[in-house]
């Protein structure tokens, strides 16, 4: 997959760190310090479809060509996560006790289009 | 919206920068929360003392490791792979005591589950840990009750379990209350009340500060249910 740049309009990964501590969430979560919220974003118009990020061999490239060239290259694809990892939280739950959990699926590693 | 700026995806005018941040911390408070069950942030009413805590969270860790090395196929992280249903959310609890009613020789404590927990996950496994102090000579007897909510009337209990443990030495021992805390997870309150009783010459069985570091607590490991499904034929 491709992280977003300052410009990018194709599909890539928006990096998007949320600082517990900037939200006020600092005291009852122990750990992490905060939760890597990455979205996808761009577009994935349909010569693009079906290749995970923009890094595509030679003979993909070439293909895409031919489909760009076909009518129905006017309908997209879409841009949504192609790896994800879960969160690990340490928390104070509101009987102070400690509670240790891995939510699944939680942060983007990728984006690719459909 | 003020730069005219467009979505190239979807079309839609572009938030402004501070908006759009804005929107994205909301979202991520909403999806933290969803994910937790819970329906707000917990406002954390007493924290257990620093030292409890790191005591816990050590034993924890060197249960974990104990764990890895009693069973193959363990995960490099060193989370057993739950037993039934792979993928599901699994949770570590540690519950720390509240001191109940207590006497000379006799002191209740008190374990409480958060609601959200209890209602949506399922005990796989929970272990209470007491310290005895140096005390008399010789193995000493004492006797573990582990008492319910009694669903005939509020803040009475029924003995659930009751053990005798021979303490040899000073130091922690462990008592598997995972049957005890199960049956809790289906009660309004889950809550787990344990009775200590000692020689009466001991003195209390309980540290004498709750910041000690040697605080009794529970260690449970639950995994979130697995989805109620419907088959249709």
């Amino acid at each position: 997959g491709v992280d977003c740049g300052a410009d990018s309009r194709m599909c890539c990964r928006q990096e998007f760190f949320v600082d517990f501590k900037e939200i006020g969430w600092e005291d009852w979560i122990i750990q992490p310090e905060g939760y890597h919220m990455n979205y996808c974003a761009g577009l994935c118009p349909l010569h693009m479809a079906g290749i995970p990020g923009l890094a595509a061999s030679f003979h993909t490239a070439v293909l895409n060509r031919i489909k760009a060239a076909s009518a129905a290259a006017a309908v997209d694809s879409c841009c949504v996560p192609t790896q994800r990892r879960p969160l690990s939280l340490l928390y104070y739950d509101r009987d102070s006790n400690i509670v240790k959990t891995d939510i699944p699926d939680m942060i983007v590693d990728s984006c690719g289009c459909t | 919206a003020a730069t005219g700026e467009r979505c190239p995806a979807c079309g839609v005018a572009a938030l402004a920068p501070g908006a759009q941040r804005d929107a994205l911390l909301a979202l991520a408070k909403r999806s933290i929360l969803a994910k937790l069950r819970l329906p707000a942030r917990p406002s954390v009413p007493q924290l257990p003392s620093r030292g409890a805590r790191l005591t816990a969270l050590r034993t924890v860790r060197a249960q974990r490791s104990d764990a890895a090395a009693a069973i193959p196929g363990m995960l490099r992280d060193g989370r057993v792979p739950p037993r039934s249903g792979p993928g599901l959310q699994e949770y570590e609890i540690l519950s720390f005591a509240e001191p109940g009613s207590s006497t000379s020789h006799r002191a209740r404590l008190h374990f409480r589950f958060s609601q959200e927990v209890a209602g949506s996950t399922e005990i796989l496994q929970a272990t209470l840990y007491l310290f005895w102090a140096a005390r008399g000579r010789g193995a000493q007897p004492v006797t573990v009750r582990l008492l319910q909510p009694d669903p005939a009337g509020p803040n009475t209990t029924v003995l659930a379990s009751e053990t005798r443990l021979e303490v040899p030495r000073p130091g922690w021992s462990t008592l598997d209350v995972g049957a005890a805390v199960r049956s809790l997870f289906g009660h309004e309150t889950p809550r787990l009340t344990v009775e200590l009783e000692v020689p009466e010459d001991w003195g209390s069985p309980l540290p004498s500060d709750r910041g000690d570091s040697r605080w009794p607590f529970v260690v449970a490991r639950a995994q979130a249910r697995t989805p109620h499904r419907v088959h249709r034929r």
